[in-house]
């Protein structure tokens, strides 16, 4: 998992 | 998902909608900054880079596919396909100017200093700053197409929508993302001289131009 927070917004 | 939330992402596809059916239907990109839009295409290849690694729903894949699609369309039809009728000589902001800075302060202030969370941050901070292009454009030339001003208003409300999302989410699920907000906040600031003129001459069917 290449990212430390998961972006779920656009 | 809340109701912000979506007529935000909702009006941010209308935004990109309008641009795109004014180039096609006028045949023309008159008016509208080549720029602006390199930098928004900029925006979502370096934002979501994250298709490539987790799946969050099919609402949320759907809409990065749609929005970057849209973009490099727009840009085909700036660069390649109407570029004769594309206004070069008052699209004039200069790109480093914010690209440096931009670049400097995702290096600076970021969740983790791994290359996906830095082109994450980059595009966070570039896309607060990203409409400058078209604005100066504008003021260049002291005035803009009612169908431009339409673009402009939906973007802007995306922005000012996000912002109610960010409330809602704070206080529904202590959610809070503070790279998002604080840029956010910057971009929404961005517009409000335009909703102004916006809110007192478009809609009141007057062109918008510049004293």
């Amino acid at each position: 998992w290449p990212f430390k927070r998961k972006h779920d917004e656009l | 998902m809340n109701v912000f939330r979506i007529l935000g992402d909702l009006s941010h596809l209308l935004a990109i909608l309008i641009l795109l059916a004014k180039m096609w239907r006028s045949k023309s990109c008159a008016g509208i900054s080549g720029k602006s839009q390199v930098l928004f295409a900029l925006v979502f290849s370096t934002r979501y880079l994250d298709l490539f690694f987790v799946f969050i729903s099919l609402y949320n894949l759907v809409m990065k596919v749609i929005y970057l699609l849209c973009s490099y369309i727009t840009i085909y039809m700036i660069y390649g396909k109407l570029r004769k009728t594309y206004d070069r000589e008052n699209d004039t902001f200069r790109l480093e100017f914010l690209l440096i800075p931009v670049i400097g302060l995702s290096f600076l202030e970021n969740y983790d200093f791994i290359p996906t969370e830095l082109l994450w941050t980059f595009s966070i901070y570039l896309e607060a700053v990203a409409i400058l292009p078209q604005l100066f454009m504008i003021s260049n030339t002291g005035e803009a197409e009612t169908i431009t001003t339409h673009y402009l208003f939906f973007l802007g409300l995306y922005r000012a929508l996000y912002l109610a999302n960010w409330i809602w989410r704070y206080h529904t699920e202590k959610f809070y993302d503070q790279i998002a907000i604080i840029s956010g906040v910057v971009q929404t600031i961005f517009y409000c001289d335009f909703f102004y003129l916006y809110i007192t001459k478009v809609l009141k069917g007057k062109k918008l131009s510049l004293p």
